[in-house]
């Protein structure tokens, strides 16, 4: 069985059958497809080897490949789970459902305190978020006073460091989560309930009919 | 008033995590 497309997206390294990849994710069969469909698009944009380069994610993210950004590093660090440089489809796809709606919020809690934990300390430390904040300054073109930017950092800390030890841990995050759900809204996509609908064409093509 | 700013709500508007983007056509 196997029509011809099928036998050669299966030489692409790091490509896995979407039925493994949906009974380990938020996503159905058809979906992974559609996502394959994306990532074809992306991991082809520069280098075209079935992978997504750092510079690859960057032009998807900013238009730019050269566009280099705090948090955009620490999200391909992430999805780059074999720390080889590069993302491959199953990284990407098992990544990106932590972002999908259905996934747990566990999950995602989980995820944003890694993607803070710039040093894999195990804890958001005071420098760490302050580090971060000054990105998004710079990023965002805006300018605070260095004693503002502490004063918002300082306050941030005391909220979020319940035992006073100068870093957040997880459980500390797991609380000012649940009383500032907010910060999680962009670790949820709505795009991907309907990922079909956005790239449509693989679906033409799908052997396995989803059971949901 | 930016001092009354959450750093963590302030940190998730940043461009690098609007993930949204690898979306569009």
């Amino acid at each position: 069985m196997g029509c011809l497309f099928t036998k050669h997206i299966k030489q692409i390294p790091g490509y896995e059958e979407p039925t493994v990849l949906a009974g380990e994710t938020s996503f159905t069969v058809s979906e992974v497809e559609a996502l394959y469909e994306l990532f074809k698009k992306l991991s082809s944009s520069i280098i075209v080897d079935g992978l997504i380069h750092k510079e690859e994610f960057q032009l998807a993210l900013f238009k730019n490949s050269n566009t280099r950004n705090l948090f955009a590093d620490r999200i391909f660090d992430l999805f780059d789970v074999k720390r080889n440089g590069v993302i491959e489809f199953g990284e990407f796809v098992r990544s990106l459902s932590v972002f999908h709606p259905n996934t747990a919020i566990s999950e995602k809690i989980e995820f944003a305190f890694r993607l803070y934990d710039l040093r894999h300390t195990g804890f958001i430390e005071r420098e760490e978020l302050k580090e971060m904040v000054l990105a998004l300054l710079k990023e965002s073109d805006l300018c605070l006073s260095d004693d503002v930017v502490e004063t918002i950092v300082d306050k941030t800390f005391s909220e979020a460091d319940l035992n006073g030890d100068g870093k957040i841990d997880r459980e500390e995050w797991k609380e000012f989560v649940a009383r500032n759900p907010s910060l999680l809204k962009n670790m949820t996509l709505p795009y991907l309930k309907d990922i079909t609908i956005a790239f449509p064409s693989f679906v033409l093509y799908s052997e396995v009919e989803d059971s949901d | 008033r930016p001092v009354m700013m959450n750093a963590f709500e302030l940190i998730s508007t940043s461009q690098g995590l609007n993930l949204g983007t690898l979306f569009e056509k």
